[in-house]
């Protein structure tokens, strides 16, 4: 499937904030 | 252990294992979790969403790992 660059960008969005999210998960654990 | 449970594990491993840059659709995943059902499959999504190991994609029905891409 081929991505628009608006989709690109989208996708790099929600990436970043999953990973902020884990992150996050992951200290309170601690 | 990863802290999860083994549903939550095998879906987290399908959607890992899927190569598109779009990510698993939600109807993919029901299919290759043929039995499942298909709301114990959303719970696991939504779980695994809130805890940042998958995000969406192009849409609310495409799913990706955090992890290795």
């Amino acid at each position: 499937v081929c991505l628009t660059e608006e989709q690109k960008r989208k996708i790099e969005e929600n990436r970043q904030r999953a990973l902020a999210r884990r992150a996050e998960r992951l200290a309170a654990q601690q | 252990t990863n802290g999860l449970t083994p549903h939550q594990s095998q879906i987290l491993n399908l959607i890992k294992s899927f190569k598109g840059n779009e990510g698993m659709a939600f109807e993919e995943l029901k299919n290759r979790l043929h039995g499942m059902n298909v709301n114990t499959i959303r719970q696991a999504v939504d779980f695994l969403s809130n805890e940042g190991h998958i995000y969406s994609t192009v849409d609310d029905e495409h799913y990706k790992s955090t992890d290795g891409d």
